[in-house]
C-alpha cells in the first residue's frame, strides 16, 4: 500500500532526528 | 571496519536491503535471522537507532536505514 502524506512526513522526521544522531555519535569520535 | 558487530551488520544490511517504502519489519528481521537470539536481534537495533544508522518509521516496529536515499 502507498503510504499517506502522514506517515511519509513522519517517516522524514525520524530520518532527519537519526541523521542529526548519526553526525553527533561519529563527532563524539 | 565500520565499527559494528557482526550482529549489527547482519540487521543493517538486512534494513538496508528492504526496497520497501516504510522499511522492514521487526517479524521480517526475525524470520530472517532466526538462528539468532531474540534478545540480540533486539539489542542490535536499538543500538543502530541509538547511533542513527536506522529509524523507525510508521510505528515502532518499522526500520530504514539512513544510509538509504
Amino acid at each position: 500500500l502507498p503510504l499517506t502524506e502522514e506517515q511519509r512526513k513522519k517517516i522524514e522526521e525520524n530520518r532527519q532526528k537519526a541523521l542529526a544522531r548519526r553526525a553527533e555519535k561519529s563527532a563524539e569520535q | 571496519a565500520n565499527g559494528l558487530t557482526v550482529v549489527q551488520n547482519q540487521v543493517l544490511n538486512l534494513i538496508k536491503a528492504c526496497p520497501r517504502p516504510e522499511g522492514l519489519n521487526f517479524q521480517d528481521l526475525r524470520s530472517q535471522l532466526q538462528h539468532m537470539p531474540i534478545a540480540s536481534v533486539k539489542q542490535a537495533v536499538d543500538f543502530l537507532c541509538n547511533e542513527g544508522h536506522i529509524y523507525s518509521t510508521v510505528d515502532d516496529d518499522h526500520f530504514k536505514s539512513t544510509d538509504a536515499e
